[in-house]
């Protein structure tokens, strides 16, 4: 016979568990140390303990991150489940930080956590907040660059969901075009 | 199976509940 925690009887469970990654760049170490794994989830409840715990995104150093992806799926174009895809990116000017930053962020983590994209949600693999000083970035990833169906409906579930502070666009960029090039030359697959 | 999907006003409800 299968026991259930008693945690999990009065929590509200989550379809999948998700992991919350910090990035701070440290000179000693490689990039891909530098990514460190804070927690765990897979409760509503322990979503919100660690999010009112943590510093919010506009407040982190420039040059660091946040990531929350699901459980086994590194923060990394490298990674299996990510090497075939791609992502969605917002990108915030400097005054945005103080006003939208947090916000949004907080806007595509409850989006991933609750499902929102539905049958699309599988295609989620996780999504990033980079804070730069040449202006801030989130990130939403997505397993395969070629499901342009998922890509598109995952994007406008995130715009539309974000039009509730401002007119925002969002591109779609493959990670093996934007592994290729730097800066702006990246080319976008779609752009809503 | 059924996929857990909870909506927005949802979650925010439970942001800080005890």
């Amino acid at each position: 016979q299968k026991t259930v925690a008693p945690d999990m009887l009065i929590k509200h469970p989550l379809q999948n568990t998700w992991t919350l990654w910090f990035f701070k760049i440290e000179s000693n170490r490689s990039w891909e140390d530098c990514q460190v794994e804070i927690a765990s989830f897979n409760t509503v409840e322990d979503f919100w303990a660690l999010y009112n715990h943590i510093e919010p995104a506009s407040r982190l150093k420039v040059g660091c991150d946040y990531s929350m992806f699901k459980q086994g799926i590194k923060p990394m174009w490298e990674d299996e489940h990510n090497c075939r895809g791609g992502r969605w990116l917002i990108n915030l000017n400097k005054q945005q930080r103080s006003t939208e930053l947090d916000n949004f962020w907080m806007e595509v983590l409850l989006l991933m956590i609750g499902e929102s994209f539905e049958e699309h949600s599988d295609e989620v693999c996780g999504a990033v907040v980079n804070v730069r000083g040449k202006g801030d970035k989130i990130g939403v990833w997505t397993a395969d660059a070629k499901k342009n169906d998922s890509i598109l409906k995952i994007g406008e579930k995130c715009k539309s969901q974000l039009k509730v502070y401002n007119h925002v666009a969002l591109h779609y960029q493959a990670h093996s075009a934007a592994q290729q090039k730097t800066g702006s030359a990246i080319r976008c697959l779609f752009t809503i | 199976g059924t996929r857990i999907i909870y909506e927005r006003t949802f979650l925010l409800q439970m942001r800080n509940s005890p």
